[in-house]
């Protein structure tokens, strides 16, 4: 549930 | 760097003239909620010393600016709620959560918030422009941070252009989204642009 959202940018 | 440039405008704006008649503290409330929404991952990962020290600076100056424009005397006594009217929580908050859920690349907390967050984002700048037309007459200052508010992400799109061809980088939610947020500008530009061309104020339609 919490893992994921990795992105490298603001 | 334009967005950063656009945030220390309005600084600068509030504390030279005292005054945020103009500004839309709803867009800010937006903002406030887009970075809250899409910076949870400073608290479990390290992108970079850039990442994180901008992500502190954009999270902690807007909610700054908020407190300026609503609790802190002399500016606090120019903002007029009733006028910054616009009810950025149901008609933006809701559709941004939802396609925020729909949308996301994977059902994770982190995802479907980063996702809303960008949906928000596209839309978080209709509270100013809505307050802009209503005064019709944009004070320099005002127009310049309205105006870098909106060059910040075309040239997001720039960069995903080149990510693309470079590194076959695809963010089809950003893209869509970077280009619902710089098309609602392209009208603001126009009246911008011309003013600047003609050295005249800025008034909208």
């Amino acid at each position: 549930l919490w893992e994921g959202g990795e992105h490298d940018e603001l | 760097m334009l967005h950063l440039m656009s945030i220390l405008l309005l600084l600068w704006k509030l504390k030279k003239s005292k005054s945020c008649v103009g500004i839309s503290c709803r867009m800010q409330e937006c903002y406030a909620i887009v970075f809250c929404l899409r910076y949870l991952d400073l608290f479990y990962q390290f992108i970079s010393v850039y990442n994180t020290a901008m992500k502190v600076v954009f999270i902690s100056s807007t909610f700054y600016l908020i407190f300026l424009m609503r609790f802190q005397p002399p500016v606090s006594a120019t903002y007029d709620r009733t006028a910054d009217s616009f009810p950025y929580e149901q008609y933006l908050l809701g559709p941004a959560a939802v396609l925020g859920f729909i949308s996301a690349e994977e059902w994770s907390i982190p995802e479907i918030f980063w996702t809303a967050s960008i949906w928000l984002e596209s839309v978080s700048i209709l509270p100013q422009l809505i307050l802009l037309q209503q005064l019709r007459e944009v004070e320099n200052l005002t127009a310049e941070f309205v105006a870098t508010m909106g060059a910040y992400r075309f040239f997001y799109i720039l960069n995903w252009i080149y990510r693309y061809f470079a590194e076959g980088y695809v963010n089809w939610i950003g893209w869509l989204g970077g280009i619902v947020q710089t098309g609602l500008y392209v009208d603001f530009f126009y009246y911008y642009a011309m003013s600047k061309w003609y050295g005249q104020k800025l008034v909208l339609p």
